[in-house]
């Protein structure tokens, strides 16, 4: 796709390669690829220049819609954190290994630095040295961690967290959970469960529930989102692991069907590598 | 599900004799749409379609079966072929101790699977493992495992004085002759297979032990990545076998086969669970019929 050329058949098969190789879904890559070869057969499209520019207008309209959509509630980046909900809470939620404990770390750390006083809880009280994990990142961000021993209830941890929030008018909690696999109901449960309790200690809580994907997953990341979403109140995703080869093309399948617009972006394992997430750079990454 | 599309799509075939081309071709393109849903790569998918249809063409519509029902066959048992073959059982050598190197990327689960991988051996082969964390990078990776030594009742080496992944090996590996261990169990830390430096680690680290087995340890949900990490890893470092974790979850797992078609190393192993006792060995059959649908 380098250079401007004509629009060949090999050219529309590579396409549908590299919309595929992407991961953004084989009915989506299919029903891209039709439209554009509709257009070159009307002549609307003669080269490739004019090719990527529908295709790059067609992706990023599916990627800004849920932002439009979704006022008010949301924000868009830790600079935007409303100065009136106090403690503003938000909760970090995925499957196992995606990236949420270190995603917390990358997070607590921006919101420090525009001033907030920052919290994290560890509830995960399952895996082995999770809040052992959370801890280290905390001591090094100097921020207070709230734990319980392992095997604790992680609602429990949450409502000490909460607790010990509005008693040092903490400006913002956030919550780290377990990963877990979206077909469990019994975890799934769990994750309501601790959602349920936040929003009992302080009103509307949890205010952002950002939902981890790592940008590897395949098709599987859809169906993690839709669960995800009908289970706690998702605000937002955070696309990990773009420092690899995988393009996590999947979330254009989960903004087309569900709408969540997309946060943040992980670039890496160390404290700065997260970043607030483009359309443009994430179109453009697509065709490297 | 596929069989119900083919059934539609070679419901034509009722009263010929031969399985035609025009006929395979539709089909393939089924089968195509289907694997790429079930997250195959697509170079592979391709190589499957391909191998498909030089067994489906010109075949006798056998009597037993209607034609979908036999197309359905023919592919089954081809994705059967490709994740099979080869034995799939951790190799043994008289050497003290055999080292396993856990790798692969970052979050696929490696630090469980070594506890799980290590209690399987115990329990069923009779083996008494040491393991090692050389994961100096992630905050509380040694106490990870540590913790699931503990839970598991297997030793674990630790060196809280050691920082250096090399120095870490070689004490483990000295550690494990001195104490007779027979096995010693190597997690390393999640790395890109882009990671330069990161990949020349595990080559040294292999230097130093010469294992028996390296295992990929790979997350049955990855998509269409799934080819690129697999290859680059066992090109640079040498894969003896992989073992596909989270199976648990409902994601069709095309990885298992793009993985297996791109490397040819044995599936090993596959994790079903997040407890030390979620480890099944592999069944190509019924990766199979999980990855049709
Ligand atoms: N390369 C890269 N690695 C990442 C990124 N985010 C997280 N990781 C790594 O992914 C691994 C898993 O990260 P965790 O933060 O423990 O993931 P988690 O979702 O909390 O995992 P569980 O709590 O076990 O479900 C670690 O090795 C992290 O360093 C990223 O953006 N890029
Ligand atoms: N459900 C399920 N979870 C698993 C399985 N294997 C590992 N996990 C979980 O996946 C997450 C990551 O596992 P780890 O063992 O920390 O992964 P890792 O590869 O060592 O991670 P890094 O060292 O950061 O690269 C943890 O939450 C594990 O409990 C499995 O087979 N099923
Ligand atoms: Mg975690
Ligand atoms: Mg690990």
């Amino acid at each position: 796709f380098r250079g401007k050329k004509t629009i060949s058949p090999e050219i529309l098969e590579e396409l549908e390669e590299i919309l595929i190789g992407s991961d953004i879904g084989v009915q989506t890559a299919l029903d891209l690829v039709e439209k554009i070869r509709q257009q070159v057969n009307r002549k609307l499209i003669n080269d490739t220049d004019e090719l990527k520019k529908l295709l790059r207008s067609e992706l990023l309209a599916i990627l800004t819609a849920p932002a439009k959509s979704i006022s008010g509630r949301a924000v868009r980046s830790e600079t935007d954190i409303p100065l009136d909900i106090r403690p503003y809470v938000m909760m970090m939620v995925g499957v196992n290994g995606v990236g949420k404990t270190t995603t917390i770390a990358k997070l607590a750390n921006l919101i420090k630095r525009e001033g907030n006083d920052v919290m994290v809880c560890a509830a995960d009280t399952f895996r082995a040295a999770a809040a052992d994990q959370l801890t280290v990142w905390a001591d090094r961000l100097d921020i207070p961690v709230i734990q319980q021993k392992p095997g604790t209830d992680p609602a429990a941890v949450v409502y000490d967290a909460l607790q010990a929030a509005k008693a040092r008018n903490t400006d913002v909690v956030i919550v780290d959970t377990a990963g877990r696999l979206h077909n469990k109901i019994n975890l799934m449960n769990e994750l309501e469960k601790m959602s349920r309790i936040a929003g009992r200690e302080v009103p509307q809580a949890p205010h952002e529930v950002l939902l981890v994907l790592d940008a590897a997953t395949g098709q599987n990341g859809l169906e993690q989102a839709r669960q995800f979403t009908k289970t706690v109140p998702v605000t937002g995703i955070v696309l990990t692991k773009l420092d690899g080869t995988a393009k996590g093309g999947i979330v254009v399948a989960i903004a087309r069907e569900l709408g969540v617009p997309i946060r943040y972006v992980g670039t890496g394992e160390q404290i700065d590598d997260l970043t607030v997430f483009s359309p443009e750079e994430f179109v453009n990454s697509l065709f490297e | 599900s596929l069989s119900e599309k083919l059934k539609k799509t070679l419901k034509t075939l009722r009263g010929e004799s031969k399985l035609t081309e025009a006929h395979i071709d539709a089909a393939m393109r089924e089968i195509r749409i289907a694997l790429l849903e079930a997250d195959v790569n697509f170079k592979v998918v391709k190589q499957f379609v391909d191998a498909v249809k030089e067994k489906a063409v010109g075949q006798d519509v056998l009597q037993a079966l209607s034609p979908h029902q036999q197309v359905v066959k023919i592919v089954f048992d081809e994705m059967q072929a490709m994740l099979g073959g080869e034995s799939a059982d951790i190799e043994f050598t008289s050497k003290t101790p055999n080292v396993i190197m856990m790798v692969g990327l970052q979050g696929s689960g490696k630090t469980t699977s070594t506890g799980k991988i290590s209690r399987f051996l115990s329990q069923n082969r009779k083996r008494h493992p040491l393991l090692v964390s050389v994961d100096v990078y992630r905050p509380a990776a040694r106490n990870q495992l540590a913790v699931i030594g503990q839970a598991i009742n297997i030793p674990v080496f630790e060196a809280p004085e050691l920082s250096d992944p090399l120095e870490l090996t070689r004490a483990a590996l000295k550690d494990a002759q001195q104490r007779g261990f027979d096995t010693l169990i190597i997690d390393t830390a999640g790395r890109l297979h882009i990671d330069d430096e990161l990949m020349v680690e595990l080559q040294q680290i292999k230097a130093e032990t010469s294992p028996t087995e390296i295992l990929f340890v790979a997350d049955a949900m990855t998509g269409q990545d799934a080819v690129k990490s697999a290859t680059e890893f066992n090109e640079r470092i040498g894969l003896t076998g992989v073992v596909l974790t989270k199976m648990d979850g409902d994601a069709r797992g095309g990885a298992a086969l793009s993985i297996k078609q791109m490397i040819g190393k044995p599936i090993k192993f596959v994790g079903v669970g997040e407890k030390y006792d979620a480890l099944e060995q592999f069944h190509p059959d019924r990766i199979a019929q999980r990855i049709l649908g």
